[in-house]
């Protein structure tokens, strides 16, 4: 499904180049789910936002079944992200001065979706905030602002989910909860999951783990079946 | 030096009542290091805003050493902040289009401390980013910014520092740096340390720990001498 080939990633700054990914080869079939770990600074984020479309690689091909994706027009590349992917942010990315409802709803008018409201109030049920529908961003609690975000990155159904600390401002229950919900996502419907964390307890949700560091994939380990 | 009588906070919203605290009795001493855990919404950043004179409680007082400074007008409570705490926020609250040194210089401006660069840049040393001194917070990953907002919590030399999950993006290791640098300012300059988070091998740092549960305090325990 996703088949990154000699992927690096260059910034130049004033200070000098910062090579936030050096390298990169990862396979990731259908149906995986998979955590990455690694330092503050190893490239994470900046992988994530690679698959998800929201970046291009300085050089390497990424292909997402087959396609390679890099080289499309941003439009393309924006429709692709829309119904394919789901995102979770490192910092949640709600707009302001909108209710957690109409946060979720926003991918599905994006999608026309019919039944919006619907699948919106039905996804912030899962992540246990249907009294807080009506709550805007700044009456919402760290977690419930992160909550509303993982709610809203899987309510279109997308085929991959990519999560970048979706359980960093969650206490270890809920954390739970919501690692259970995307196991279920993974087992049930064959969802794809890629997430960023650097609790182990949560790691050890997904089959695979990739460890980075200094802009590279320095482990890769799957689990056999539990 | 922290002292909160019959504190409670309550949001008005179209949907009701939010009782974020009730009754909240509390006593921190100079040179405590506390945690504080809890589940999502359980008013532990509803506590902490109060603790930093962001927020005042709906009803009770919360005295200062001795003084009642729920009661006082903004503007000593503005300069109150600036002079005697250190933040770091849930969501880092960096400023846009500023550097790291800038960001963290910034206290010591509103302080009028001469030397600012100087220490600002020793900060930056203290949370290992001395080579992201000109990176501004796009140019940083999640846990780099969160570092240039401890870094700047800690330059003015607080007397208290309230941090909201301030290893919540940091990978174990650079976590465990940030929590060795706050136990040495706590060991060795006396200053009191109150920090939210979800993560026991961090709450372990602290000599005592607070759980909330709905608003309230439920559990309050301190672990004899190390
Ligand atoms: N301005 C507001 N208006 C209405 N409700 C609010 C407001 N701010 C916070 N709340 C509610 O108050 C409760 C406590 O919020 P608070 O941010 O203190 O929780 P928290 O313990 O820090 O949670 P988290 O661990 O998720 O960060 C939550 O249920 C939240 O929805
Ligand atoms: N726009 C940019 N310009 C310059 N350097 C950048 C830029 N974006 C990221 N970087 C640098 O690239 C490196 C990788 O960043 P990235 O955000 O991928 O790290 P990360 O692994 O997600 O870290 P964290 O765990 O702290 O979130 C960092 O050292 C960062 O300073
Ligand atoms: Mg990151
Ligand atoms: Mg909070």
């Amino acid at each position: 499904m996703i088949r990154l080939e000699g992927v690096t990633k260059t910034y130049l700054t004033g200070a000098g180049a910062v090579h936030a990914l050096r390298d990169v080869d990862l396979e990731v079939r259908a149906g995986e789910f998979v955590a990455i770990m690694g330092q503050s600074g190893s490239g994470k984020s900046t992988l994530m936002n690679i698959l998800g479309c929201l970046d291009r690689p300085t050089s390497g091909t990424y292909r997402l079944d087959g396609r390679d994706v890099g080289r499309l027009p941003d439009s393309v590349r924006a429709k692709l992200r829309g119904a394919a992917f789901g995102f979770v942010f490192q910092s949640y990315n709600l707009l302001p001065r909108m209710s957690a409802l109409e946060q979720v709803e926003l991918p599905l008018i994006y999608q026309r979706v019919p039944n919006r409201r619907h699948l919106a109030a039905e996804a912030l049920v899962r992540v246990g905030l249907a009294d807080r529908a009506h709550h805007q961003p700044t009456q919402l609690s760290g977690g419930q602002q992160q909550r509303v975000a993982i709610a809203r990155s899987l309510v279109v159904n997308p085929r991959l989910i990519l999560a970048d600390e979706p359980t960093g401002a969650l206490d270890t229950k809920t954390g739970q909860e919501v690692m259970q919900l995307l196991t279920d996502l993974v087992d049930q419907r064959g969802i794809t999951v890629v997430l960023v964390t650097h609790e182990q307890s949560v790691a050890d949700f997904a089959r695979r783990t990739l460890r980075m560091r200094d802009g590279m994939i320095v482990e890769d380990v799957v689990r056999p079946s539990l």
